[in-house]
């Protein structure tokens, strides 16, 4: 017997909508500790690695170890019927086809419950190394999505160039080129607000916007966004969902002309 | 630009 229940539905709903983008389908890796998810994009470029402890639910049980393979389109139909104040519900029984969402309104007058068909998805799950980074920044989660968003005018790549000065994001194209520098904060009213670097070396790397703008869906998660980098290896874009856990997407850089 | 995959860096378990 699998069943997770989450107060703040929102959150759930929140999370589909940051990977429902990049993912058709995904597996649920439901234990005793939590759900973890890690699912690659259709094209291999990125990967996605949810995690959510078990200590963030109101109610957890996972009696054996459980993957449920769903079709997120069909699982964000289902989400969508959920308000933002429902406390919702996932619940399957051992070596079940089904999952049920089950949507409790905050005072109790209103159910749904709502069953869905699993998948067997078979997907494998990659070692992600422990790596130390050249570059964490920490920065406005929205504040990063407005780059994104304005730097994908002018091509179809941004370049992230971390130095201790702080860091800088780049994109050229037909119209002409763009930089945006954020240097580092002195002092904040409030943490969220902050811009953080901290450098061991230099980095610059390249990142197709197309992702980097499928990862800001997770903007409405988490007010900061942590981006992790070294030379020549994936770029680690990381929200945390308040105490539950995280999402990070991870993404292969362009490398050469 | 070539775009690398993110198989070129992580495998699999």
């Amino acid at each position: 017997m699998f069943e997770a229940r989450l107060v703040q539905g929102a959150l759930l709903k929140k999370v589909m909508e940051a990977i429902k983008e990049l993912l058709n389908e995904a597996s649920f890796d439901c234990a005793h500790s939590g759900i973890l998810l890690q699912a690659m994009d259709n094209s291999h470029v990125s990967l996605v690695s949810l995690n959510l402890r078990r200590e963030g639910f109101d109610k957890y049980r996972c009696d054996r170890n459980l993957v449920m393979g769903m079709n997120l389109s069909s699982m964000s139909k289902i989400l969508k019927c959920a308000s933002n104040d429902d406390i919702i519900t996932m619940k399957a029984q051992d070596n079940a086809d089904t999952v049920t969402f089950v949507f409790e309104s905050p005072k109790q007058e209103k159910i749904s419950d709502y069953e869905m068909k699993l998948t067997n998805l078979d997907q494998d799950h990659l070692g992600i190394p422990e790596t130390e980074y050249s570059c964490v920044i920490k920065l406005p989660s929205a504040e990063f999505a407005r780059i994104c968003r304005d730097l994908s005018q002018f091509g179809e790549s941004i370049v992230i160039s971390c130095t201790k000065e702080g860091v800088k994001f780049s994109a050229a194209g037909d119209i002409g080129t763009a930089n945006i520098k954020l240097a580092q904060t002195a002092t904040v009213d409030k943490e969220e607000d902050a811009v953080m670097v901290d450098m061991q070396e230099p980095v610059t790397l390249t990142f197709a916007c197309k992702y980097l703008n499928m990862f800001t869906k997770a903007t409405p998660l988490s007010p900061q966004v942590c981006l992790s980098m070294s030379p020549d290896v994936p770029l680690v874009v990381e929200y945390k969902i308040e105490d539950i856990g995280h999402i990070r997407y991870y993404l292969a850089p362009r490398i050469g002309d | 630009m070539a775009q690398k995959t993110i198989l070129s860096f992580f495998g699999s378990l």
